[in-house]
């Protein structure tokens, strides 16, 4: 994340290749279930023996006796409907809930998401020299509408640039934009690969969650 | 530290078996892991192979392999099947004493005399415990230097080699040999391999099951991780890993079984040679020839046919997608996600209207083109959508159809195991409007999800 801070994201899901190293974000939607970008992952036919979701944890690289540390194996992925770019995880084993690992709502079906309403992403990706390196950082954003947003597609959303360099980079694709409503944090979007790293004054993309909720839920129902 | 599991070749799931109705001695014996049956098997002159049940905690010491007559491998997921290599290769090692394969005929396709008759090729050499000369098998009891030999049944060639292979020219190297499957198991200064699926003298993470398709069988030699030859952890506690010494190829250096792409890039993207040549976020790549801002090892003379030409974004090392060493000093490497991904799917074969509720056509196959699963069928997956419990869904045979009203289109039920369920090889019809997406619940209530306390977030800070 370039610009942001250290902070709690506890349904923020660091994806790990079978060398054990970083490659993506996710969000945990379901005890059994992560949401991550198409983007990641080689094919929709990939056999994810090796790759795991690390969670719980603050750190890129956290010490082999974190106690919080949860790192468990993918079973199965999903590819959403062709222009969704979206993937969903199912993990081997169910998440164990607590204080740093929780799960992040689902939008109502179609919900559009309010201009101005507080967001934020998470991720451990690029800092573009902004600080923290390697540490789970998280960036406030607002919701910008696809009006304003030029060239997006209803799929798709956008968040209001800011003056200084702040947003989503290299290894924070697949995380996701967490926007509070209703006192719950709810994934409205998740982050794709976009050209430049949170640049001054240009908004950030993200794929809108909402009009994929009942895949989403179809999938969860039948697997 | 050489294992006695090091003389095996070990298939999982697997149980050997013999057909006929014959006694043939079978050795039962209480067994801990698959080590203690090889030390077992290996102490006995005719164990060939054994089945270590690890449910029962014991193995069945084996006097035949699978390539004696008789003999069947059958499925069962509580089982180990481990045979000698010397059995099993079709390849030698070293000048060949030990190969003991079925191979019976010589390098001009003469049959093999059988070693206990003296006709027509009178001989010195008789059967003993341990030297192999049974049937009219290629043998090398005599050391030659050419390897397995027998005396021929044609009274004027009285003896010819075999032409069996050594097995470091038996499967010859293409590219850096990332696709080698031979059977070398051995450094190139001679020292054995450890095994992939055991974590002693060397701790490692290369296990067999995280890497299915890296071919990381017994202690064979191998390249997981895009090196510049196959290697192989050795059992030497002070030699981490080392290169295996295995021929390269005199044909072109090609990789296998790869497409080459430039506009987009497929599965892993090892066959992209488009000349993108900046990270996703656009930071301009490192030439792979240049060792600034950053040292590597992908030199593209090492790498000839992974394309690694000026700064473009290339996968030579089976990573998720293209990628390049980047220009800023901070930031080693990068993927080049920004290049398209080819279409996988395949193509539409007919078009649907609104969400494609009203769908009523004959196309049976999914946007991969798997076929569909007949919706009154309960295998490979239970249909909780069925004609009976939705007849106005008009659910006929295995056609595509759209039951539940997903507003992605018509599905079907797969006849994949893993996929149950997958869209259609159908598009939206041209200039047909998807129904506009906007809408805006009155009221919203969440369960237990999206909540987290933020007094850990102050103190983070």
């Amino acid at each position: 994340i370039v610009g942001g801070i250290p902070g709690n994201s506890p349904w923020t899901i660091s994806l790990r290749n079978r060398d054990g190293i970083h490659f993506c974000g996710g969000s945990l939607v379901d005890v059994n279930w992560i949401i991550s970008t198409r983007q990641c992952f080689t094919s929709c036919d990939l056999d994810p023996q090796g790759y795991e979701a690390w969670m719980g944890t603050l750190f890129i690289k956290p010490q082999a006796n974190d106690p919080q540390k949860q790192a468990i194996p993918i079973s199965k992925i999903f590819c959403g409907p062709a222009e969704s770019y979206l993937v969903m995880l199912k993990l081997a084993r169910p998440a164990e809930l607590n204080s740093r690992v929780a799960l992040i709502c689902l939008p109502p079906e179609k919900y559009i998401v309010p201009e101005g309403t507080s967001c934020e992403i998470a991720g451990w990706g690029d800092t573009r020299g902004t600080g923290y390196e390697n540490q789970l950082k998280v960036a406030k954003l607002t919701v910008l509408s696809n009006k304003d947003c030029k060239r997006v597609k209803e799929n798709e959303m956008c968040t209001q640039p800011l003056h200084a360099p702040t947003g989503a980079c290299e290894g924070d694709y697949g995380g996701p934009l967490a926007c509070f409503t209703h006192d719950c944090w709810v994934l409205e979007g998740v982050i794709i690969p976009s050209r430049g790293c949170g640049k001054a004054n240009q908004p950030g993309m993200y794929i809108r969650v909402s009009m994929y909720v009942d895949w989403i839920q179809k999938v969860m129902k039948m697997n | 530290q050489s294992s006695p599991l090091n003389k095996y070749q070990c298939s999982k799931g697997v149980q050997l078996m013999y057909r006929s109705h014959e006694v043939h001695t079978v050795r039962t014996q209480a067994a801990t892991n698959r080590v203690d049956c090889a030390s077992l098997c290996s102490a006995l002159s005719d164990c060939r192979a054994f089945n270590f049940n690890w449910q029962a905690q014991s193995c069945q010491l084996l006097a035949w392999t699978e390539h004696s007559a008789n003999t069947d491998t059958q499925q069962n997921a509580y089982n180990n099947l481990c045979q000698k290599k010397d059995y099993i290769r079709n390849c030698f090692v070293g000048k060949g004493e030990n190969y003991r394969g079925t191979k019976s005929v010589t390098k001009s396709g003469i049959t093999c005399q059988h070693w206990k008759s003296k006709f027509p090729q009178d001989h010195r050499h008789s059967m003993t415990p341990t030297n192999g000369l049974e049937e009219n098998y290629c043998r090398n009891p005599d050391g030659d230097e050419i390897g397995p030999w027998c005396y021929t049944i044609k009274e004027n060639i009285r003896h010819e080699d075999c032409g069996i292979k050594k097995c470091d020219v038996d499967v010859c190297v293409t590219c850096n040999g990332e696709d080698y499957r031979g059977f070398v198991d051995y450094t190139k200064s001679g020292r054995e391999c450890q095994r992939w699926d055991l974590q002693s003298p060397h701790k490692h993470h290369y296990q067999p099951e995280k890497y299915p398709d890296k071919g990381l069988n017994d202690n064979y030699c191998r390249n997981p991780d895009g090196s510049v030859h196959p290697w192989c952890y050795t059992t030497d506690p002070n030699v981490e890993r080392e290169h295996c010494n295995i021929q390269k190829c005199t044909e072109k250096h090609r990789l296998r079984n790869v497409e080459f792409t430039t506009k987009c890039f497929k599965k892993h993207g090892v066959g992209y040679r488009g000349t993108v040549n900046t990270t996703t976020s656009g930071i301009p790549c490192q030439r792979w020839d240049s060792q600034t801002p950053h040292n590597h090892n992908f030199l593209p003379e090492n790498y000839e046919c992974k394309g690694l030409e000026e700064n473009y974004c290339r996968n030579p090392d089976g990573s998720e997608a293209p990628w390049c060493f980047t220009t800023l000093p901070a930031m080693r490497v990068a993927f080049c996600l920004q290049i398209k991904r080819c279409p996988e799917d395949i193509e539409a074969e007919d078009c649907y209207h609104g969400n494609g509720k009203s769908y009523n056509g004959k196309v049976a196959k999914t946007r991969k083109g798997i076929t569909c699963q007949k919706w009154t069928d309960e295998t490979p997956h239970k249909s909780e959508f069925n004609p009976k419990a939705y007849p106005e869904a008009d659910l006929q045979e295995n056609y595509c159809r759209n039951p539940d009203g997903d507003s992605h289109g018509p599905w079907c039920y797969t006849m994949d195991p893993n996929t149950k369920f997958d869209y259609c090889a159908i598009k939206p019809c041209a200039g047909d409007l998807k129904p506009s997406i906007i809408e805006n619940p009155e009221k919203i209530e969440f369960d237990e999800c999206g909540k987290r306390s933020d007094r850990m977030d102050n103190r983070a800070r």
